[in-house]
């Protein structure tokens, strides 16, 4: 299968490539995709090559046939269904973002433990009360859960997500999840993002 | 310098080695660190002699020197000055984040269009109307900014903290920042992390 940083690096691309789509282009040459991404345009050329595309030196490639492509590797044939857990500050910036960005991965449910976060439709996307996030599951194929609720809950959340079939989470809470083997957990943490910013803000000031 | 993927590990490794001093350990092992951060022990290694610091392969590192050593690297000395745009639902969740992880890198002001959040005090951090920006820029020393206002102010927003003296923007506005070559620009983006999440949620549940 493919690597953990080449995934990441193909969905940066997808991101990229829809929105020279959108804005009328379309061809676009791997030194292009390559300056957008922080990346080689070898390293992008090499990348291509694996997912088993082809442009052409002089011409680039096309972005749509491209775009194809990387969906045929990037999103499953049925879908995955996510679930957000915790509708505070974060999980609704998430699901206004998420819906205002037509992203290919929905999120179809949300749960919070607050009593009049239950009922909500926000965003367009149905809110429950935590309670009933077991039976939810029973009912649905959910393959992936994001965690935004507070860190002395993250864990308890992990577990229930996972006892009912989620196999990747999505992790904000500032705590390790202990998972099983077969759990993928993808953490996110914006504090590393500030402080590498700060590091080459310090270092861009004395060029 | 050291390039741009190297920092990013140095960050993690420094959010890994904090929770691991305050859960009382003295000493990590690079298979451990390694292990935390998907890459190879080799890789942290490399890495940790980067920067100058060396472990026993009996005895491992030593978490609170190497945690020195990293701030040695990634915090200059003088402070870098940060400052956030937009104190909507993400900016106010990336305020209670900050403060709760007493960030080595605090917000010292925020700016919002809405009047009724200038004078505000949200977790410790002062919050002006926008148009106090460019004259609390030209009191301060500010390196860096965040920007989480929406996409159509984003680059007004840019413009204005760039002519303020910033040197790098946090970027988490659905749009390519245009700024000059002396700027450094980290784009957030959680539906790629998303993305990634899904994908490896399907090949997991194949397992
Ligand atoms: N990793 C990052 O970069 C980053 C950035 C911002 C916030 N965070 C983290 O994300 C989480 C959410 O942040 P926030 O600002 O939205 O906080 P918040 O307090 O605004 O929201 C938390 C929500 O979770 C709900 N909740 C609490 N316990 C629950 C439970 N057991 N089950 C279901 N819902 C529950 C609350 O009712 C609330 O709506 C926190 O853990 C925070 O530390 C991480
Ligand atoms: N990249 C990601 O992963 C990600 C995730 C979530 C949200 N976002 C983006 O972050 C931004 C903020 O999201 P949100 O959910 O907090 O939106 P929001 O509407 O809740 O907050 C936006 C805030 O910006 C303020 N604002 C508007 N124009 C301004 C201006 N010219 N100057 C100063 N302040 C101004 C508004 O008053 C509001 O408080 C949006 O662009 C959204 O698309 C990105």
């Amino acid at each position: 299968e493919f690597p953990d940083p080449t995934i990441e690096r193909l969905c940066c691309y997808r991101r990229i490539l829809s929105a020279l789509l959108a804005a009328g282009h379309a061809r676009v040459y791997s030194h292009e995709l390559a300056a957008a991404q922080r990346v080689t345009p070898a390293q992008v050329r090499r990348d291509v090559m694996l997912i088993g595309y082809s442009g052409s030196p002089v011409k680039g490639y096309d972005i749509a046939g491209l775009l194809d492509r990387i969906g045929e590797i990037l999103d499953p044939p049925g879908g995955v269904g996510v679930v957000l857990v915790g509708v505070g500050y974060l999980g609704r910036a998430l699901l206004a973002y998420f819906a205002g960005r037509k992203s290919p991965i929905p999120v179809v449910a949300a749960f919070d433990v607050a009593p009049e976060t239950s009922g909500q439709l926000i965003h367009g996307c149905h809110c429950y009360h935590i309670d009933e996030l077991s039976s939810f599951l029973s009912r649905r194929s959910i393959l992936v859960g994001i965690v935004a609720v507070p860190a002395e809950a993250a864990q308890k959340t992990a577990r229930e997500l996972i006892d009912g079939g989620v196999r990747a989470l999505l992790n904000f809470a500032p705590v390790q999840l202990d998972v099983p083997q077969n759990v993928y957990v993808e953490n996110v943490d914006i504090a590393v993002s500030l402080e590498k910013t700060a590091f080459f803000a310090q270092s861009m000031s004395l060029e």
